[in-house]
């Protein structure tokens, strides 16, 4: 569909991509973590979307098999969501994966 | 107003009231903290209360200051939100705070 092709395009040029709600804590907590690593993300918010909010959300399902926001992407790949997210800012796998997706 | 009413005589009936939304991960964090503890609280799902959800969400506003899910009380005093209440626990200060709402 138009709209899978949209978001495969979406992820595929910018470095970092997150899908998120504006109400949402664990979207939130992802962009603080961007934010704190200096690095700004595309940021979609599915929910000042309307019904094409919606329809984001479910091909993000279909594409990644991750219905729950934040969705997260770097460099084009698919890294989950909050606790996957913060997981490997912990581990400090995070950056090299970022800095890899700027091509540094 | 009869809804502030019923919120009031809820916080004060139910040794813990959590206001809540079902596909909100603090409302879920906060939900397995009481688990964890073996307590059960009343829960109000906002969200699955179509127009009155967001009446209450006003109210709740109005009698504590706080808007957002999830909106904790316990012993019919208001505790806060998900980071109040992970931190109470934390500390070891909310199993007693229950068991005095609980008249142990
Ligand atoms: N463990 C996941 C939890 C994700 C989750 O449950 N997200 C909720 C919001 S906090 C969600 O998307 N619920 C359905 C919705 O909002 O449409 C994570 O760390 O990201
Ligand atoms: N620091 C607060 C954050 C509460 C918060 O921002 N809650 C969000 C959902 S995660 C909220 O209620 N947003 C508005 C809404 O859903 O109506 C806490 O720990 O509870
Ligand atoms: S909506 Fe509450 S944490 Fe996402």
């Amino acid at each position: 569909s138009s709209m899978e092709e949209t978001v495969k395009t979406t992820v595929a040029e910018n470095s970092i991509v997150v899908y998120s709600k504006t109400y949402c804590s664990y979207s939130s907590q992802v962009k603080t973590v961007f934010k704190r690593l200096e690095v700004e993300p595309l940021v979609i918010e599915l929910d000042e979307l309307g019904s094409e909010g919606s329809q984001l959300q479910n091909v993000l399902e279909k594409l990644t098999g991750q219905y729950t926001v934040p969705n997260v992407f770097i460099g084009g790949k698919h890294i989950g969501g909050c606790s996957d997210t913060l997981e490997l800012y912990n581990k400090g796998e995070l950056e090299p994966m970022i800095a890899k997706a700027n091509g540094k």
